[in-house]
């Protein structure tokens, strides 16, 4: 707030806090909440917009006059076909179920991450610190790298594998519909006003599968008194459901949500605490517990419950998600709403981390290193996969059919415009 | 909780100064500059950090160079707060003479460095 107040920079930061308060993206001229520009909220957040002048042109919309003379819905896949006078969105994309991938998430889901190399003495250079303002201006998050709405490559280590890239894959005509709705800090009493960024509408858009990720802000805070400031059952209960109610008001029939259960974090002190920092890595003198010790002292400790050295409230913690994780399983049991249905699981972290020992890794190298909290590109990539798997498995429907006509809008349209 | 944050971004800045300046083996001048040299001109990032450089450069490089730690030197500054009926917050280990002796004595050096930057300013 002190560099903010500088003349030079007033501006850009009233702009920059605008964005971050409506989850919308900066540059957006037609108003379609989709934008021609990556950061703020732009197209590493939800696909990239086509035509910026038009707000009924966008990423998810059904295509109008099946985009014989333009590409409405911004998947790359429009005009006519000159053999048979057929439009080519009536021809591959017609009852083929494509749907768009929604994500209501927090931190983890955003994909928080904090370059290493910008606290490490020997790894710093020019280089290193030249992606701050893009970095900034996407809140410390990496969506296009995200297991959910990932797009990219990952440059950040590990690889980019997510929701988004396998929808696409099996039907082509997902190609940009994706929505990245995850804001740091994000938990169910504030989820609301998250969704509320929303960029769906019953009337002109397709259904969409909406992942409603909080995977421990609901237990996690910093205050001297964790415990008190923890969501109860009945509090989540509402929260959710109140959520749950505006969705379908707003997502088209035909839509799926799938509630995530809480992590378990006791992953973080038992792997963590005896670990050097990168920080404490040149003269082996910062471990991990003494930084969780000093965050709890000042009241930021993004999770003090279980970035502690006290296994009883580490433990009360992991009591608390696991009786939030069943309000959400008893919800996907018992509510029944118009426009979607809605099904649970939980959080896989048991099978990422026995997947990544099959793979030769260890544990503390899925959590992320600076913050020592959040999941890693690592951890975030394999819980996708298993995630993935789980759902092809138990509920393929979710995910529709593979397009048969894949292939020929390979050929027909190359990368279908790209990202 | 915004005082959390700011104590928490001093000590991480002035270890990694400090490691800086062990990494190149130069002096605490040179590792401030160097730091300052790797922002880029964008959103005058380079420029803030000289600005803020020119403020509290010459504080800090008289108490980094009477070997005080990240945490001793934050509270010298006053970027670090001690919350009354609270403990002292800090990453490294306690110096031999406790921390709240070693804060006095680096406080003491505070008040006349600080009344010499602002004659300068």
């Amino acid at each position: 707030s002190g560099i903010c107040s500088l003349p030079f920079l007033k501006d850009l930061c009233k702009n920059i806090e605008k964005v971050i308060k409506s989850k919308l993206p900066y540059k957006d001229f037609d108003g379609d909440k989709f934008s021609t520009s990556p950061n703020l909220r732009g197209y590493y957040w939800r696909g990239r917009d086509c035509d910026d002048t038009e707000s009924s042109v966008h990423p998810g919309r059904r295509p109008d006059n099946w985009d014989a003379k333009k590409d409405s819905n911004c998947n790359g896949i429009w005009g006519v076909d000159p053999k048979d006078g057929i439009p080519y969105e009536q021809k591959f994309c017609n009852g083929t179920d494509s749907k768009g991938i929604i994500i209501l998430g927090d931190s983890a889901a955003a994909h928080f991450h904090i370059p290493p190399e910008w606290i490490t003495a020997s790894k710093m250079s020019k280089k290193a610190f030249s992606n701050i303002p893009e970095v900034l201006s996407n809140e410390l998050d990496w969506p296009q790298f995200s297991g959910t709405t990932g797009f990219l490559n990952s440059t950040i280590g590990g690889w980019t594998e997510s929701f988004y890239l396998n929808l696409r894959r099996r039907n082509h005509c997902n190609h940009r519909d994706y929505q990245q709705l995850s804001k740091n800090g994000a938990s169910s009493e504030n989820i609301l006003d998250l969704l509320k960024s929303l960029a769906r509408t019953q009337q002109f858009d397709k259904p969409a599968i909406v992942i409603f990720a909080l995977i421990g802000n609901d237990v996690c805070n910093g205050k001297r008194d964790t415990v008190k400031h923890m969501t109860r059952p009945d509090e989540m209960r509402i929260n959710v459901i109140q959520t749950l109610h505006y969705l379908d008001s707003q997502v088209p029939k035909g839509s799926h949500v799938l509630l995530t259960g809480l992590v378990n974090g006791d992953i973080l002190w038992d792997n963590m605490h005896s670990r050097y920092h990168p920080l404490g890595q040149l003269n082996k003198d910062v471990t991990y517990g003494q930084l969780y010790s000093f965050l709890s002292c000042l009241q930021v400790n993004p999770c003090r419950g279980w970035m502690s050295s006290n296994s009883t409230l580490r433990d009360v913690t992991t009591k608390r998600a696991a009786q939030l994780s069943s309000v959400l399983k008893e919800i996907a049991i018992s509510e029944k709403y118009a426009n979607f249905d809605v099904f649970y699981m939980d959080y896989p972290l048991k099978e990422i981390t026995e997947l990544w020992h099959k793979l030769g890794g260890e544990t503390w190298q899925l959590i992320e290193p600076v913050d020592g909290f959040h999941p890693n590109q690592i951890a975030s990539a394999l819980g996708t996969r298993i995630l993935w798997e789980k759902i092809l498995r138990k509920w393929p429907y979710i995910l529709g059919k593979e397009n048969p006509f894949n292939r020929e809008i390979a050929s027909v349209f190359k990368d279908q415009g790209g990202h | 909780k915004n005082h959390g944050y700011t104590c928490v971004g001093c000590v991480i800045t002035i270890s990694i100064v400090e490691q800086l300046a062990e990494v190149h083996n130069s002096t605490v001048k040179e590792a401030l500059e160097r730091l300052c040299g790797f922002f880029s001109e964008i959103w005058n990032l380079k420029r803030i950090c000289f600005l803020l450089l020119d403020i509290f450069g010459p504080t800090i490089i008289k108490r980094m160079e009477a070997k005080m730690n990240a945490d001793m030197l934050c509270y010298s500054i006053h970027l670090c707060r001690q919350r009354a009926g609270q403990p002292h917050c800090h990453l490294y280990d306690l110096p031999k003479v406790g921390l709240n002796a070693a804060i006095k004595e680096s406080e003491r050096m505070a008040e006349t460095q600080i009344s010499e930057t602002m004659h300068g300013l």
